[in-house]
């Protein structure tokens, strides 16, 4: 518990699907422990 | 969803004071034992969730759980502000959720379910196609990681089980320690039975990383005095381990922080919280040197008992006991020694009276954390002199890492000094959180 983990903003494909149909859009979640 | 268990009924519901002007709720990232703390500096005010859909009534027939788009509007502890997508400054429909809750879900969740998003009903007309608006609105934004329930599940474990056995402080003789056995855990909070008590005794409650908890055998190590039944005293002068024995490596060890070569001494006279009265800082005497730092004290104000029944163990870098004149220095009461008057009371005079000499300033913990925590913010808090319960809060003093927390609607003397790093507070919406019930602010029923 006491490591220095560091966390980055990452870019990412996001699926969407509404009742018209799917696309895709680039969002920014935060990512993995360095 | 989850159930709501009946310890829940009657559980003190923040949303009518989250809406309020000038609420301010401690931030999650303040307490370092909350769920998700570490990470939660990555939830931001205007990104993006997936939630429920409950604007909606025909179309809800063919999906009878839809979904829609949110922007997190504000964030007070685990709880925040939504707006659906579309709504503009339209607030008609913002509701508050916790954002731990299995009821939010990262954008792109329900594609991966196969769930169509449905716009709700108030603005369903607004477009007619609902893609282009979408992706505009997404493109670029920020939402939760795919992983975050994940994290939020392994954030929630406890490292303890029921049915372990551990050392814990005795709550009707506070200078030893009792040998009892955990019955239920509820968020990461420990409730243990002692290991004598009688079946109408409530037993104990304290978080996990309370310093009022140790493992098997640490009385025998550190010299503390223990009560316990003979065949677990056999076995721990034999250092035999059962697998129900609490070890070491699921404790907290406290840090060390003495320089070599100096030490508390016996007699030395120091200032501390009560431990029977969280509420003052009282004029203390370390009655023993205890082995690995830790130190028994007595408060100077209580009645004469020579049995040392009321010795106090905490550890020489705990943060509750300071260097004298810490409450001049800082315009706070201290309680006088027994038969002192409190406006008349000086160290020098007492010192002098008593053939005494104050603990040296260098044996207290230095250490001032950057904690975030600022007067008049809310949280929930362990009551610590009936700690199976919790209770809506406010912070009302701060000094250094040092926190005076004030329980709404009760008098002043009930409050409590705690620790920045205090295990026993939380943050507004953990109660929900975690299944535990809140008490709400006292409410004095006036009649005419």
């Amino acid at each position: 518990a006491s490591e220095t983990k560091t966390r980055k903003w990452e870019q990412k494909q996001v699926q969407i699907k509404t009742l018209e149909g799917e696309f895709s859009v680039t969002m920014w979640a935060s990512g993995t422990d360095d | 969803r989850r159930k709501r268990t009946a310890e829940m009924e009657g559980s003190y519901d923040w949303t009518p004071q989250l809406i309020e002007h000038g609420f301010c709720a401690a931030p999650v990232s303040c307490f370092k034992h909350a769920p998700i703390s570490e990470i939660w500096d990555d939830i931001t005010v205007g990104m993006k969730v997936e939630v429920e859909n409950t604007d909606c009534d025909e179309v809800c027939e063919a999906f009878p759980d839809s979904f829609w788009v949110a922007t997190v509007l504000r964030i007070s502890g685990y709880r925040a502000l939504l707006r659906y997508e579309g709504f503009g400054h339209n607030a008609e429909k913002d509701f508050w959720v916790s954002l731990c809750s299995n009821d939010i879900h990262p954008v792109g969740w329900c594609a991966t379910i196969g769930k169509p998003l449905i716009p709700p009903n108030t603005i369903a007309n607004k477009y007619k196609d609902w893609k282009d608006f979408l992706k505009r609105r997404l493109t670029g934004a920020r939402t939760l990681p795919t992983d975050f329930y994940n994290k939020v599940n392994d954030s929630m474990k406890s490292r303890f089980r029921c049915g372990l056995q551990l050392e814990v402080v005795d709550k009707n003789r506070i200078s030893q320690v009792k040998v009892a056995t955990i019955q239920k855990i509820l968020g990461k909070r420990l409730h243990v039975r002692y290991y004598d008590s009688p079946p109408d005794d409530n037993g104990f409650w304290c978080h996990e990383d309370s310093p009022l908890i140790h493992p098997v055998g640490w009385s025998r190590k550190i010299g503390q005095t223990l009560d316990a039944y003979p065949d677990y005293l056999e076995r721990m002068s034999k250092k035999q381990y059962s697998e129900d024995d609490a070890t070491e490596d699921i404790f907290i060890v406290p840090k060390n922080h003495t320089i070599p070569g100096f030490k508390f001494q016996e007699g030395m006279k120091l200032e501390a919280i009560d431990p029977l009265n969280l509420s003052a800082i009282c004029a203390a005497t370390v009655m023993r040197v205890l082995r690995k730092e830790f130190i028994m004290i007595r408060i100077d104000s209580y009645d004469e008992d020579a049995s040392g029944a009321d010795w106090f163990c905490y550890h020489s870098c705990s943060p509750c006991i300071f260097p004298i004149g810490f409450c001049a220095q800082h315009g706070l009461p201290l309680t006088p020694p027994k038969g002192y008057d409190p406006t008349t009371f000086t160290w020098d005079s007492y010192l002098t009276e008593t053939n005494t000499i104050p603990a040296p300033i260098h044996l207290f913990n230095p250490e001032v954390p950057q904690h975030g925590f600022i007067e008049g913010m809310r949280l929930e808090a362990a009551d610590l002199m009936d700690p199976r319960l919790v209770c809506v809060a406010t912070i009302t003093r701060v000094i250094g890492r040092l926190l005076r927390v004030h329980f709404d609607g009760w008098e002043d003397e009930y409050d409590q000094w705690l620790d920045c790093q205090s295990p026993d507070i939380y943050p507004v919406g953990w109660c929900d959180l975690v299944d535990h019930k809140l008490e709400g602010p006292r409410v004095i029923n006036k009649t005419t």
